[in-house]
């Protein structure tokens, strides 16, 4: 059985192929894997040994643009990745293993992992042995084409430190493996500034936000002040946001004024208020208007479906957009502002001639972080000249557009996982 | 089973047979250095199967058969190769089998040769990533 194994392996190994670009990884994107049959470890269910590979594959998969899926039916010589445990001489392979201690796995770039089941392999945050978890992204490191790296905090660290608590993928390593894959692109249904009212120990009302990015049925908070995703995003929407479109939303607006404070979701037709005291879409509206309810009913003069929206705090207006038009909303006066609507390009002049999303803009963005408010479309995203930009430089238009740029240098390692990741 | 007591398993008794063997002088470091490529970078490539020609367990045993045999192996060679394994350890380059070294050198760790023939891209080559994922032709120095 081991001769065959070797057998079926071997037929499927591939070199190391240098290609045009110099450098070496897998030229597909969505990768299978496996944990042989013949190598389950002795000493953690199989379920275990599973959960824990998913979660391997899925942290690099949360910070570059590949996907793992894990494959039990295909024939083994078309599963990218294969995992086993052994002891010695084990799953036809030429590199012993040493026993306890010292080595404790090895892996090949492109394909086989395996693990010297004579360590003390252990699930994440248990105390003793050697974390499988930790082992795990770090041989699969290597098949993707990532060598040892001597950087303190590195997962590719020859050595096996002890997991503390909470271990990640850390900036350099983000980068090692964007290095060889590139980064994560794509673009966003709507993108906001969450706001939280919070009461300190003293009683006073603290006011917080959380930035969130939705993309079909999932959503990422974005920590800003560490350039990155939180760990473990995305989520799907259902569980963080209930009673919105498990499918997804075309915008966020938050309506938040003196008189108002008012959270709605738009998708199609339709729009849902959000409570957020109780974490869900509420049930009806103040006049017992039960929700969903059409945007053309909700906003005289507006209909769905709409690309995105913004609430400007400045004029207390919501500013819709609806492919190359720009309606203006006055909320005091729950209709449409005169004049409106107009076209995106009159309303948000570009600043050099030609650079502009012309419309069918994604997500219009008010960014608490850059005081700054933008607009999303795929993969770019324009800055809209604000009084301050305007204070310094008094030739820039109202309410311009700043020249391009791109999300994903912007707002880092927004990553997909493979959908039957999502729940692991 | 393996024989436990414990709930967590802590107290597995391992066989002594199946203890990998430490790192205890320079005959075993040097092994441990030819072994993960310092002494000279390894074709990891080519050794996986027990049909291949290549079998990278053959040749680690002639290295230890050739020191066994007292077989003079390049002092300098050790040495350097040692000094190498201290710099990336973090450790003081005393091209001295010490303590430290030696802890370092028993210390549970990947399979994979840290010098591997087949490398191209290291971590000294880690440079700006552009949108499409090109190595960028500006190399890092660490």
């Amino acid at each position: 059985r081991k001769r065959h194994l070797a057998a079926l392996v071997s037929r499927s190994r591939r070199k190391r192929d240098l290609g045009s670009t110099g450098y070496m990884a897998f030229s597909k994107m969505v990768l299978s894997w496996r944990l042989i049959g013949e190598g389950y470890s002795s000493q953690l269910s199989v379920e275990e040994q599973r959960y824990i590979f998913r979660l391997a594959f899925r942290m690099w998969s949360e910070v570059s643009p590949l996907e793992f899926v894990e494959d039990t039916r295909s024939p083994l010589e078309d599963v990218d990745i294969r995992l086993g445990f052994g002891t010695g001489r084990h799953l036809g392979c030429n590199q012993r293993f040493d026993g306890t201690g010292q080595e404790f796995a090895h892996a090949w770039f492109l394909g086989d992992i395996h693990f010297d089941d004579d360590e003390h392999f252990t699930a994440p945050n248990t105390g003793s042995g050697i974390s499988l978890l930790k082992v795990a992204v770090h041989e699969i490191g290597h098949v993707l084409g990532l060598p040892h790296i001597y950087r303190s905090g590195s997962i590719m660290q020859p050595s096996y430190l002890p997991q503390g608590s909470g271990f990640e993928m850390d900036w350099m390593d983000r980068k090692a493996i964007q290095n060889l894959y590139g980064v994560c692109k794509g673009g966003f249904n709507t993108v906001f500034d969450w706001i939280r009212k919070e009461r300190t120990p003293y009683g006073e009302i603290s006011i917080r936000f959380n930035t969130y990015f939705m993309r079909d049925g999932w959503y990422w908070l974005y920590e800003n002040r560490n350039n990155r995703t939180r760990y473990g995003d995305p989520v799907t929407l259902q569980t963080g946001w209930r009673g919105i479109p498990a499918d997804g939303v075309d915008a966020y607006v938050h309506v938040w004024s003196r008189k108002s404070d008012a959270v709605y979701f738009f998708k199609g037709t339709q729009f849902w208020r959000y409570d957020t005291e109780n974490d869900k879409v509420f049930a009806q509206d103040p006049g017992g208007r039960r929700y969903p309810r059409l945007i053309s009913e909700g906003f005289p003069g507006l209909s769905g479906p709409i690309d995105t929206a913004f609430y400007d705090r400045r004029d207390s207006h919501i500013y819709f957009f609806k492919n190359r038009l720009v309606y203006a909303f006055n909320v005091a006066a729950n209709s449409l502002a005169r004049g409106f609507p107009k076209n995106i390009r009159d309303v948000f002049p570009p600043v050099v001639s030609g650079d502009h999303p012309d419309g069918n803009v994604d997500a219009a963005y008010f960014s608490y972080t850059h005081n700054a408010l933008f607009l999303l479309k795929g993969q770019r995203f324009w800055q809209v000249v604000g009084s301050r930009d305007r204070w310094r430089w008094p030739i820039l238009p109202r309410n311009g557009l700043l020249p391009h740029k791109e999300v994903n240098q912007h707002w880092l390692d927004i990553c997909n996982v493979h959908p039957t990741a999502l729940k692991l | 089973e393996k024989l436990f007591h414990s709930r967590d398993h802590s107290d597995i008794q391992t066989l002594t047979s199946h203890q990998a063997q430490d790192i205890t002088d320079t005959y075993t470091a040097e092994l441990f250095l030819s072994r993960y490529g310092f002494m000279q970078p390894v074709d990891w490539e080519e050794v996986p199967f027990e049909d291949s020609p290549v079998d990278f367990n053959d040749d680690f045993l002639d290295l230890q058969a050739m020191i066994q045999e007292g077989t003079p192996t390049q002092s300098d060679a050790f040495i350097s190769a040692l000094k190498e394994f201290q710099k990336v350890s973090g450790l003081p380059l005393t091209g001295v089998f010490d303590e430290a070294t030696k802890l370092a050198m028993n210390k549970p760790r990947c399979g994979v040769p840290d010098k591997d023939s087949n490398d191209t891209v290291t971590h000294s080559q880690v440079g700006n990533v552009d949108t499409d994922g090109r190595h960028q032709s500006e190399t890092v120095r660490r």
